[in-house]
């Protein structure tokens, strides 16, 4: 893998978005990663909905948690994601408004990544931003820098939030994951989180996922 | 300081030679864990004192160059070596050091955090015993301060009075957290710091992806080409 890679650099990432007061990161995950590869297959970034996933993925628990495996097959099931202009974020669930005529994006498959931190940044470097679940510890609080934390306050055992890999590097030679969250920009650095690659930080490495877009 | 001085007075012209113990101390929490040759080593120090009941609490600026890197397990590319500026303080008691703050960050950082500043000097003051005569009125304005920041608005003087002491007590559990991470992160006051940590948890995190089964995809093949 290259030293370094950005997606953000590359346009293939969307802005941040705002969960809001709803445990829908699995569906900003999820989205985040197929925007991603639909910008690399058809070269066209598009915003994309959260809220259908939220509203029609009958198998996940809408603002009570999701799984991003769950939310591949919705879409596959559905037929697609509506953008995010057509289709709006709201923060909670409500009845199902999906319109298949309204589809811009679909995807093909969905697949499980590598737990190998540089297979992972490969695969990132060539195939795009990753879908992954990490241990949300001291996330709370944070503001800047690559966060470390102690592997036993950290355990991946505990994963309770999803996220996007959108990017990897070194920092005063600190390797990091460059992490889009979903709470706004008016939280950690411009909305993004960094997360220190190579020791299994957090359980970065566990539930990596992409939906495949032919 | 003149020995003899009252406790609680400020010292903010400490002899340099009494500023190298406590960042002696630092310098061996921040290499904590790093083989010999990956080891930052202390560079210039600059510091204040102040003088507790029971011991001194330092409050230091320095400066610590990082050894290059040419470990290809940690960067791919070698790393030219880096000059960081780190704020650290640290509490002495009865001869025993403990590292309150740890804040680094490179010299040519664009970011800058002034406001984290004020409340991590705040957060020793939770620790001393007993506690400074002014402790609630500083803690009130950081709260008003959080308030006005993030628009944050209460129902009740109750409820605002609650959200109070949830935000004091996130303020120890950050510094806890800032204690024990490893990497550069700081952590402090953010847009959830009026919130438990129950609170925080039910409404924005998701307890779904720790159980098991859950349903599996197909592997990925490896990326082979270069």
């Amino acid at each position: 893998a290259p030293p370094e890679w950005d997606w953000r650099d590359k346009g293939a990432v969307t802005k941040v978005k705002n969960q809001g007061m709803c445990g829908s990161c699995w569906a900003f995950s999820v989205t985040g990663n197929v925007e991603g590869q639909w910008f690399l297959k058809q070269g066209d970034l598009l915003s994309l909905s959260e809220q259908e996933l939220v509203d029609c993925d009958k198998v996940d628990k809408a603002c009570l948690g999701g799984l991003p495996s769950n939310a591949y097959s919705a879409i596959k099931t559905l037929g697609g994601l509506e953008t995010e202009d057509d289709y709006s974020y709201l923060g909670h669930l409500q009845t199902c408004n999906f319109s298949a005529e309204k589809v811009k994006v679909y995807i093909n498959d969905s697949v499980e990544l590598s737990q190998n931190e540089q297979k992972l940044a490969a695969w990132l470097a060539n195939k795009g931003p990753i879908s992954v679940a990490i241990n949300a510890f001291g996330m709370q609080f944070y503001r800047h820098g690559i966060s470390r934390p102690l592997r036993p306050l950290c355990s991946p055992w505990f994963i309770d939030h999803a996220v996007l890999l959108v990017g990897y590097g070194n920092r005063s030679a600190i390797p990091f994951w460059a992490i889009k969250n979903s709470w706004g920009t008016d939280w950690g650095e411009e909305g993004y989180y960094y997360l220190h690659r190579g020791s299994g930080a957090c359980g970065v490495n566990i539930m990596a996922s992409s939906a495949v877009v032919n | 300081a003149p020995p003899g001085r009252a406790a609680g007075a400020q010292s903010w012209e400490a002899a340099s030679s009494e500023l190298l113990g406590p960042a002696r101390f630092a310098l061996e929490m921040y290499n904590r864990g790093r083989a010999a040759g990956a080891r930052a080593a202390l560079g210039a120090v600059r510091g204040r004192v102040r003088r507790t009941g029971q011991g001194s609490l330092y409050s230091l600026k320095a400066t610590l160059e990082e050894p290059p890197c040419n470990d290809p397990m940690v960067c791919q590319l070698p790393v030219s070596k880096k000059t960081l500026l780190c704020t650290f303080e640290i509490l002495d008691e009865l001869g025993k050091h403990m590292l309150l703050r740890r804040d680094c960050a490179p010299v040519d950082t664009k970011i800058t955090d002034d406001r984290n500043e004020t409340f991590s000097s705040f957060l020793p003051l939770l620790n001393m015993d007993p506690l400074p005569k002014d402790l609630s009125v500083k803690m009130a304005s950081i709260f008003k301060d959080f308030v006005t920041t993030y628009n944050r608005t209460y129902e009740t003087k109750e409820e605002a009075q609650w959200r109070m002491s949830v935000f004091v007590n996130n303020m120890v559990r950050a510094q806890k957290i800032q204690a024990l991470d490893r990497g550069t992160a700081q952590y402090g006051v953010t847009k959830f710091s009026d919130l438990t940590e129950e609170e925080f948890r039910t409404i924005y995190l998701n307890p779904l992806l720790k159980e098991e089964p859950r349903k599996k995809m197909r592997l990925a093949k490896s990326i082979s080409d270069p």
